[in-house]
This record gives C-alpha cells, sequence and structure tokens, in this order.
C-alpha cells in the first residue's frame, strides 16, 4: 500500500543517517529522489509520509529496549523535517504553512496515542521528536544558516527563522497540561528547552513574547486549577517546583521579560503562590542598582529610577472593555455617576472558586480590577510627565480620586483586590512604583473612610505583611511602603486594634 | 478536583518524565572512532 | 480578606493542613539558585536558560550540548593534520586516519581519552600515550611516565619502585611532577 511505501522510504532515511554524517552529499540526493519520485510532491502524500515516519519513530520507542538507542527514529525525522526546510523551494505552499501541516499531523497522531492507550500513553518519543527538531534548527540555522550558499535563499530562512519558534509555540500551546494531561512534564520541559526559551526570550522586537505568556498562562493556569487549599496532587506540587525554578531562570536571564509581563502573568497566577508572585514582582531591570529599602534615610522621591515609566508589554486597557469609556471619562472629568458606573461594573455574574488566602471564591472580576488600578497607575504617570508631579501627587487628582471611589463604594472583597492590585505594582524603582506608594500612604492615612477606616486599614497591613513574611525575593517597592508606614508618626500601626488583638501578629510587627 | 483520569494520566506523565539525556542533541551519525568499543575496565567510562 | 488570615501560615506549630508552606511562605531559595548555577552576587549574573538541562534537579543528571558556533577560525586550517589546502582537516575513519594520531600532542590525546570513553579514539589514544612511554594507572586512573631527571629505585623483590614522576591530572587538566611508590601490577 502507499503507506508501506512511505514506512519502507522513512525506514531508509533512517539507516542513511547512521552511516553517513548528515551534510554528506548522499543526504541531498535521498530528499531530491523523494521530491523526483512523488514522495512529498502532494500535500496528501507529505500528510501520509509524516504519519508513517511519527508513528515509526513512536512505535520504536516502545519495541526498543531502553537501553539503546530508542530515539534513533525520533532524530532522523526530526532531522528530515529541518532538511525539507530548509532544501526545498516552497511555491505553492509557504515554508509555514509547510510546517504547520507536519505538525498538525503529528498533533493528530499523537492526539490519538494519547486517547486510545489511556494510561500506557508515553511522553518520551514525542517529546524527544520536539526536542531533537529544536536541537536541528538551531545547527542548521548556526551563523545565520552558514551552511547555505545562497545569499537571497539565505535571507528567506534568517526571517523564516522567528516564524519557525512562533509555529512551535502554537503548537505547545496546544498540548498544553490542561489539555492532555498525559503530557505534562514533557511539556514544562519543553517551554523552558533550551533551544526554545532563550531564544523566544531574545527574539529580535520581542518577537516572541506574545506566544511565551500565553505558554506561561497555560501552565499557571493548569496550576491553579488544580491547587487546592488541603490537598494538592503530589504530581501538581512536582509541577510547581519546575515552574518556580524556571521562573527564577528566567528572572536571572531575562528580568526584563518579567519586569514587562507582570501584569498578564499575575492575572493568571494563583494568590496562594505567594513566594512565585514575589518572584515575578521582584524582577529589575539588568544593570539596576537598587537603593537600600531599609534606609531610614531614604526618600523615594529622590530616588531618580523613579521618574522613569516601566513598559507594560500588554497594555492592560485592553482587558477594561466596556468600562475604558467610563474609566477614561472620569479621568478626564470625575463625576460621581461615572465613578459609581465602575464601582457597580466590578463583580462576576456569579462566584467563581479561587484559592486564596483565607478566602476560597472570588465574586468580583478580578482581572477587571487588576486591569483598571494598573491602567490608572499608568494614565496618572503619562500625566506627570505631560503636567506637574503636583497634579498627580494630591488627593484631589482624578486618578487618586477614582480608586478612592472603588474601595468606599466597594464592600470588603472589593477593596481587599484593589489593595492587592495596587501592591502587584509597588515593585523596582519607577514611576508606577512611585505613584502607588503614594496612593497606598495616603489610603492608609486618610479620614475620609469614617468607620471603614480600620478595616481598610487592615487590609492594607495584611497586603504588605503576607508579602514581607514569605520567603525572599521582596520587593523593593514594598518594603519601602511598609517601612515608611512602620515609621509613619500620623499613625502607629502598633496601637491599631487589628494589631493588638492578635499576639502574633504584634509580634511579628513589633519585631519588623 | 481533578477527575481520577486525569491524576492518573498526569500520574504516568510524572513517571515517564523525560530528562536531561532525552533532552539532549541528537547524535545520529556516529565516526567510526566515536562508536562503541570494548575498552578495559579500569578506564573511565563517564567524560 | 484581614490579618486573621495569614494565622494559619504564620503559626509554625499546628501547621494547618490547609496550606503547603513550601508554596505559600516559599522556601529559601538558596539551594535553588545554586542548583541553576545563579550565583547570589548579582554582578555575576551568568545566563542559566541557554544550559538549562531540566526544570527539575532530579531530572537534570547530565550536562546538555548546549548551542554552540564552531568559529570560523576553527575551520580551514591549511596543512593540519595533513589535510590538503582548503579542505578542513579530518580526523573522522580507523583506516585512514589512525595513524594520524601520532600528530596529536599529549593533551590532545589526554582530550580525547577522557573526553570519549568506551570508544575507539580512546582505544587509539591509549596505545600512542603506550607508545610516549605514558602509563595508564588503573585504581588512581590517571596517566604517569618517569621524570626522566631521576632514575627510580627498584623494591628489593622487584615488585615496585620508588622515584619521581610526571602525572596529568585530568581535573586540573596539567602536568604535575610527584614523588610516587609505584608497584608494576597497578599499572598497564
Amino acid at each position: 500500500t502507499n503507506q508501506e511505501k512511505m514506512f519502507l522510504v522513512f525506514t531508509e532515511w533512517v539507516k542513511l543517517l547512521q552511516r553517513v554524517p548528515d551534510d554528506d552529499v548522499k543526504v541531498t540526493v535521498f530528499i531530491r529522489q523523494m521530491m523526483d519520485k512523488g514522495v512529498i510532491k502532494s500535500t496528501e502524500n507529505v500528510i501520509q509520509f509524516t504519519k508513517a515516519a511519527i508513528e515509526l519513530s513512536v512505535g520504536s520507542f516502545k519495541e526498543s529496549d531502553p537501553a539503546s538507542e530508542v530515539f534513533i527514529a525520533a532524530d532522523a525525522f526530526s532531522k528530515l523535517i529541518v532538511k525539507l526546510l530548509v532544501v526545498q523551494v516552497f511555491t505553492s505552499l509557504s515554508r509555514s504553512e509547510y510546517l504547520k501541516l507536519m505538525l498538525s499531523v503529528i498533533t493528530i497522531v499523537f492526539s490519538e496515542d494519547q486517547g486510545m492507550t489511556g494510561n500506557s500513553f508515553n511522553e518520551r518519543p514525542y517529546f524527544r521528536l520536539i526536542s531533537s527538531l529544536l536541537c536541528q534548527w538551531e545547527e542548521a540555522s548556526a551563523h545565520n544558516f552558514i551552511k547555505v550558499q545562497d545569499q537571497s535563499y539565505r535571507n528567506e530562512l534568517i526571517d523564516f527563522s522567528p516564524e519557525f519558534y512562533n509555529i512551535i509555540a502554537s503548537f505547545l500551546h496546544a498540548f498544553q497540561p490542561i489539555a492532555y494531561p498525559g503530557f505534562s512534564f514533557a511539556w514544562i520541559t519543553l517551554i523552558s528547552h533550551r533551544m526554545f526559551l532563550p531564544k523566544m526570550l531574545r527574539l529580535p522586537g520581542k518577537a516572541g513574547w506574545s506566544k511565551l505568556v500565553l505558554l506561561f498562562t497555560d501552565l499557571l493556569k493548569f496550576m491553579a486549577q488544580y491547587t487546592k487549599k488541603s490537598d494538592v496532587p503530589d504530581a501538581v506540587s512536582v509541577v510547581y517546583k519546575g515552574a518556580l525554578r524556571v521562573f527564577l531562570a528566567v528572572a536571572n536571564d531575562a528580568p526584563g521579560f518579567l519586569v514587562e509581563n507582570h501584569y498578564e502573568l499575575l492575572n493568571n497566577l494563583p494568590p496562594v503562590y505567594m513566594q512565585l508572585r514575589n518572584v515575578i514582582l521582584s524582577a529589575i531591570p539588568k544593570n539596576m542598582v537598587l537603593p537600600n529599602p531599609y534606609d531610614a534615610e531614604l526618600r523615594i522621591s529622590d530616588v531618580e529610577a523613579c521618574q522613569h515609566v516601566p513598559n507594560v508589554y500588554y497594555d492592560p486597557v485592553q482587558d477594561l472593555k466596556s468600562l475604558k469609556k467610563p474609566v477614561d471619562n472620569y479621568l478626564r472629568i470625575p463625576s460621581a455617576s461615572l465613578s459609581r458606573m465602575v464601582s457597580t461594573s466590578l463583580f462576576k455574574p456569579g462566584y467563581e472558586k479561587d484559592t486564596g488566602i483565607g478566602y476560597d471564591s472570588v465574586s468580583v472580576d478580578t482581572k477587571l480590577i487588576n486591569a483598571i488600578v494598573l491602567h490608572v497607575g499608568i494614565e496618572a504617570a503619562l500625566e506627570k510627565d505631560k503636567t506637574t508631579a503636583t497634579a498627580i501627587f494630591n488627593t484631589k487628582s482624578s486618578y487618586y480620586t477614582l480608586l478612592t471611589s472603588m474601595l468606599s463604594d466597594g464592600n470588603t472583597e472589593v477593596r481587599f483586590h484593589v489593595v492587592q492590585a495596587i501592591a502587584n505594582q509597588l515593585r523596582f524603582p519607577n514611576a508606577h512604583t512611585h505613584w502607588f506608594n503614594y496612593v497606598l500612604k495616603n489610603f492608609f492615612i486618610s479620614e475620609d473612610w469614617g468607620q471603614d477606616t480600620a478595616e481598610i486599614q487592615e487590609i492594607i497591613v495584611r497586603t504588605l505583611l503576607e508579602r514581607v513574611v514569605t520567603n525572599k525575593p521582596h520587593c523593593w517597592g514594598i518594603v519601602v511602603t511598609f517601612t515608611e508606614l512602620l515609621r509613619s508618626s500620623e499613625c502607629s500601626i502598633m496601637t491599631l486594634p487589628f494589631v493588638k488583638d492578635i499576639p502574633e501578629i504584634e509580634h511579628i510587627i513589633k519585631h519588623l | 478536583t481533578m477527575p481520577a483520569e486525569m491524576a492518573a494520566q498526569l500520574e504516568s506523565s510524572l513517571l515517564n518524565c523525560p530528562d536531561s539525556l532525552d533532552a539532549d542533541t541528537p547524535k545520529l551519525y556516529q565516526t567510526p572512532l566515536s562508536l562503541p568499543h570494548p575498552t578495559s575496565i579500569f578506564f573511565p567510562n563517564e567524560t | 480578606y484581614g490579618l486573621k488570615a495569614l494565622l494559619p501560615l504564620i503559626r509554625r506549630e499546628d501547621q494547618s493542613p490547609d496550606y503547603d508552606p513550601s508554596m505559600t511562605l516559599g522556601i529559601d531559595l538558596t539551594p535553588v539558585l545554586q542548583s541553576l548555577g545563579i550565583s547570589s552576587n548579582a554582578n555575576g549574573r551568568q545566563r542559566v536558560l541557554d544550559t538549562f538541562p531540566s526544570p527539575w534537579v532530579e531530572t537534570s543528571r547530565s550536562e546538555v550540548e548546549p548551542r554552540f558556533f564552531v568559529p570560523e577560525s576553527f575551520t580551514k586550517i591549511p596543512s593540519v593534520l595533513q589535510s590538503s589546502g582548503s579542505k578542513n582537516p579530518v580526523f573522522n575513519s580507523v583506516q585512514q586516519d589512525h595513524a594520524k594520531i601520532s600528530l596529536f600532542q599529549d593533551e590532545t590525546l589526554f582530550y580525547l581519552f577522557y573526553k570519549h570513553p568506551g570508544s575507539v579514539v580512546q582505544e587509539l589514544t591509549y596505545l600512542e600515550l603506550r607508545k610516549r612511554n605514558w602509563r595508564y594507572h588503573k585504581t588512581l586512573k590517571v596517566w604517569l611516565t618517569k621524570d626522566p631527571m631521576m632514575e627510580p629505585v627498584v623494591a628489593p623483590g622487584g615488585a615496585s619502585e620508588r622515584g619521581s614522576y610526571v602525572f596529568f591530572d585530568p581535573q586540573r587538566w596539567e602536568k604535575c611532577q610527584r614523588d610516587f611508590v609505584l608497584f608494576y601490577n597497578a599499572i598497564m
């Protein structure tokens, strides 16, 4: 049958690659013959051939004895994919479509295998195929495809390379743990693969960042979904440990990625992962030296870096949806009706399970609250650059009063999530940290809350305290803000009833 | 709560978790000199 | 939403089953950072993702080959290893190339011996080093040769000798002189 012919051709390819180096002319002749004989001429045959190759690669893995080279066929297949992408001239199909076609066939076989065999599915051959594909592509693209003589052709491949990584990212998005739990650990290993993650972080023009945020979001959503308070399944806690190491490595190699994408990552991070939250929010731009946050002489307004507006890669205004107009109109011309419209739109249609510290469900739209708070901060920082600092560092400014109204109109839950959203902006020295530090300090000493004062103050203390009792790293902005409150003469935290009532808390505050 | 079927799949994924050897760069063609050869048991067998 | 919510986290003694502290308050990250090769001093910021073996320590049991480029200057070196003209020097096959092994310096032979265990090239380097009067010590697993400056003294009974020897230390990658009692049955 046609398929048996495909099996035969692929088997010959595997044998050939074991006998000659892959840059041997025989390899190119073999591919030339595959084309001339029509093995990969039509789309239909490409599908047939790919199906045969992936089935043989997986089959030979399952049948080989573990001690031997179980990945020979998978490695040969990944080499073939790279060769076909490099040596072919693409006319009817584009190079991207060709790669997507082959990966789609692999996805179908992968899905059937995963679905059919239940728990005896083995992720390793599929992992190896993609891992080797990344390694072989890296080798082919070394020195900007130096092995390709024709310059115009080289340029075509150089332009395609970012596309290659984004296509791989798209298929990894399809393979995410919530969709294919049997592939979870291979998946985490692939998104952090040495030939993938550094590349996606450093593609020119941040061309890989959107897909990378998507993949990290997939991971965080999976963890959020299955991190219940008490019995976190062992496998999920292993997932967490892996995620923590990956984020630490990203914070070390490419802190700018976390600095610019904190908003989206935190929208999907389970709030119980307080240390992981600190890791993400503590990322600071490379080469930035932090002033000592415990320095009693430190004045945040004197810190030069606080004049600079940090870049936010994904503009939260896109998440404001129908509230964009009311919020922006309010910032321009404040009115009670607009602020009420904002405050009443913060609730979700129903309760949603969410594992937090001290609560199990959420009835407010935390993502919307995060978006409003950060959007207001971004607009405030821009306003400061346009006009003067006093325009926004004053409790009468619309930026400040919008947040105030969200607290005074809101219930305890709203207040909690608004203060959390503000605390998420207290990071390294920048214009947002500076402004939100101002906001939180004034929230704390304000007399305008009436009988809600104690509640709002307790929420502020709790939000800051939970971030400093967590193991390091601690965010510079959090430490500076908390230190100022602890030293504040206007209001001594130690005397507040909600502190005195709980000895352990009182003891910690006194120690701090 | 994670369905039992899903928990089992996640469990089997953990058991089959690829390690750094799986992630290493493929070596298809071994030059004859680097082919396996019965060397003395006293020789180091790790690079 | 207040401070009481933090009590289950803070109270160490009756660690409530509610939260897994290693994920909420987290852990001391020092060992984790060390396992990643991230040094604490900020300026030593060495990139780690390019050689990231695996997300977990338990599955990172071997190094992985990072991306590397063969610099232009390493290719097309004329007349090295008897390569002609612009062709790259090759050292691949036992038939044609094994004689070239006598062209390598000692250090290159040591490198090939330690880098390619259990392979033909390890055997070839072993034979070549012996030709150069190096001897492999079976228990120390290092190569040694007599210090030409001094004749060793054979012990009565002839099973060993005491003298001054030059060892090649693969950890420090250098030759070093040592006084040593050499048992003849320990070398090969």
